[in-house]
């Protein structure tokens, strides 16, 4: 299959993955078994390729089902909001071909000119939603109180924040704690 | 508001409400989680500013205040889901997050509503269901889910708990014949619940029929003093989850009544004969169930983390790159941007995804219900391998999120250390990284088997039959 550079192409590339690490753990597994292994200490032997296998097939579902429902949701959303989302689900795509790429090489037509592209494609992305980041959080509406940090509140007061929580240590409660008439002191009187 | 964040918001080029509505599965969503948020946040008993941050408390005081603010929150979360239909509550898009704005860790009830509501939902039978279930959903007795033990977890054959049915007194003796028979982890149970769902091997007649579920009291309820025949403590603290007041438990030939097993699949009768249930797979629900809820909420737990990284990095300034100009925001740095625009997606990822999961499963229960389990397997293995990759991959970016703010992150004030904690516990929990891969495998390989003979897949790995006509 002639690779596409495209989400669905990215997405058929995952499904290469997972059919061929299946193939490879399947015919290993059948393998191991040709050798006079009973099945169990097979399925042992063979159990790195199998969970490859499970993470290549699990991948190819994470990222054709969300891309499907990201476009639905794209399609239903207003012209603002639509690209956003769109955004959001390739730069997945994406990240995800390029982490695996050794595997997309190994199992689909996939060329270095392509991941060289898709490279290009991915810092393109993140620079197309940086002036959305804040917009992009703010709408996941999470309040302060179930935020619970310094970071994080609304107002961005970060600095003052983490300077009235460190006061809050019970230790400030006192400007010089006990130990150092019990431990220290003595220590530095020796 | 800080300056920078007000610069970004002016940037922002879509309605963030829209977004906020699309989150919360539409308008009414985004309605009625805020009145429950307005409700709760405002009620009396929370977030006093003078009280001491939890992190301060002893291990004691802090499961105290946890159970302290965990009743006023049911009171508050009980008085509103009267007004709506209470299936609903269990809905990932309609789960009450507000939980964290109480609890910053893990409430001790998480197992109560969490395993102990659902296990009796889908594997009582009609009448068990009507006496226990009203008593469960008003709080009437408090529950936890006991299967794990200290010797044995994800291999359930090798469990070693015994449930002998005495024919006699029509009645079942719970035992736990070893050290390493004692159930060992269940949130909740250590001193906070009075009942469980306790897992055992079911024997009657001298014959061994496997692992079975039992509706089993541990506590009095007038004095929660242990009932004699039960040994329950706590196991201590954990990397994390330190409210959770998980617990072990052992039995000492303790007798419950007959009707105590739960019976909606598999059966004993008065004379101690055994029905087999029509579908051993029937029982595993609960944990299907509870594993499609797992990726919505990790979704939910990288929405909390990176909105707090994502936030952070607006309003930090660091270097110079270029001399004489200020300090760029660190959100402007590529290398942030990569660190923390991939989590912001993988949220919206697996929120999507979960949704998804949610309608199969409802989907695959609904067939069942009505004698069709040809979903079942696909559902099984779909479920495994989602759970255990998603947990496993937010755990991955909150980390990121944490080393994104700098030395700001280690800070337990910044949240993200106990965000941190709750996620990689998911990896363990309710089935194990590598055992749920595993599990998917052993479908992916008889589904390899069936593609390269040509025959009709299944909808999930039907793109297996164009990767497999060179085999055929």
């Amino acid at each position: 299959v002639a690779w596409e550079n495209t989400p669905s192409g990215i997405i058929s590339g995952f499904e290469a993955i997972a059919a061929g690490k299946t193939k490879a753990a399947y015919e290993s597994l059948h393998n191991y078994e040709k050798t006079g292994m009973d099945y169990e200490d097979a399925w042992n032997n063979a159990s790195v390729q199998l969970v490859n296998a499970s993470e290549a097939h699990c991948r190819a579902i994470i990222t054709s089902v969300s891309w499907q429902e990201m476009v639905r949701h794209a399609t239903n959303s207003s012209p603002n909001l639509a690209p956003v989302l769109l955004q959001m689900a390739e730069l997945y795509l994406i990240y995800w071909a390029l982490e695996k790429r050794g595997d997309l090489l190994m199992y689909s037509t996939i060329t270095r000119e392509d991941i060289a592209k898709l490279q290009v494609r991915y810092e393109e992305l993140l620079a197309l939603l940086r002036p959305n980041a804040v917009g992009i959080v703010d709408a996941f509406d999470i309040r302060d109180e179930i935020l619970n940090s310094t970071l994080g509140a609304y107002d961005g007061r970060v600095y003052e924040r983490l300077m009235e929580e460190a006061l809050k240590s019970p230790l400030n409660a006192e400007p010089v704690n006990q130990s150092f008439h019990k431990y220290l002191k003595p220590l530095m009187m020796k | 508001v800080c300056g920078d964040l007000v610069k970004e918001r002016k940037k922002c080029s879509f309605d963030v409400q829209e977004l906020v509505h699309l989150i919360d599965g539409g308008e009414r969503g985004t309605k009625e989680r805020r009145e429950v948020e307005n409700l709760v946040l405002s009620a009396e008993g929370f977030n006093n500013k003078d009280e001491v941050p939890e992190e301060y408390l002893s291990h004691k005081e802090r499961y105290e205040n946890a159970i302290r603010k965990a009743c006023i929150l049911y009171e508050i979360l009980k008085k509103y889901a009267e007004k709506h239909d209470t299936m609903d509550a269990f809905k990932p898009s309609n789960k009450y997050r507000v939980t964290f704005g109480v609890v910053k860790d893990i409430s001790p009830f998480m197992l109560h509503m969490g395993m102990f509501v659902p296990t009796i939902l889908n594997q009582s039978d009609p009448d068990q269901m009507s006496e226990w279930l009203p008593k469960a959903m008003s709080m009437g007795i408090i529950g936890t889910y006991a299967q794990t033990e200290l010797g044995h977890g994800t291999f359930l054959r090798g469990l070693e708990t015994t449930a002998t049915y005495d024919p006699s007194t029509e009645e079942f003796v719970i035992h736990s014949p070893s050290l390493t028979a004692y159930k060992w982890w269940p949130g909740g149970l250590a001193h906070t619940a009075n009942h469980c769902i306790v897992v055992a091997q079911l024997y009657t007649k001298g014959e061994c029929y496997g692992v079975h579920p039992f509706f089993v009291q541990i506590r009095d309820t007038e004095t929660h003093m242990p009932l004699p025949g039960v040994k329950v403590g706590e196991i201590g603290p954990k990397m994390g989850f330190q409210t959770a007041n998980n617990g072990f438990l052992g039995f000492e030939h303790f007798r419950i009544p007959r009707r105590n097993m739960l019976m909606k699949n598999a059966q004993v009768l008065k004379d101690g004969t055994y029905i087999k249930s029509k579908n051993e797979k029937l029982t595993y629900g609960t944990m299907v169930f509870v594993r499609v809820l797992i990726v919505t909420d990790v979704a939910y737990e990288l929405a909390r983390a990176g909105t707090i990284a994502v936030r952070y990095s607006a309003v930090r300034h660091q270097s110079q790159p270029k001399p004489g100009e200020p300090e760029p925001q660190i959100l402007d740095y590529v290398t942030q941007q990569h660190k923390l625009f991939i989590g912001v997606a993988t949220s919206h990822i697996f929120r999507v995804t979960g949704y998804w999961l949610w309608d199969s499963y409802s989907k695959v229960i609904k067939d069942v219900g009505k004698g069709n389990m040809d979903q079942l397997p696909e559902l099984h293995a779909i479920a495994c391998c989602l759970k255990a990759v998603c947990s496993r991959d937010a755990a991955a970016r909150i980390e990121e999120f944490r080393l994104a703010c700098g030395g700001h992150g280690y800070m337990a004030s910044s949240n993200l250390p106990i965000i941190n904690g709750i996620v990689t516990a998911t990896i363990t929990y309710e089935g194990e990284y590598t055992v749920l891969m595993l599990q998917t495998a052993r479908f992916l390989v008889k589904a390899w088997k069936q593609a390269t003979m040509g025959n009709a897949m299944t909808p999930t790995v039907s793109y297996l039959v164009k990767f497999s006509k060179n085999d055929r």
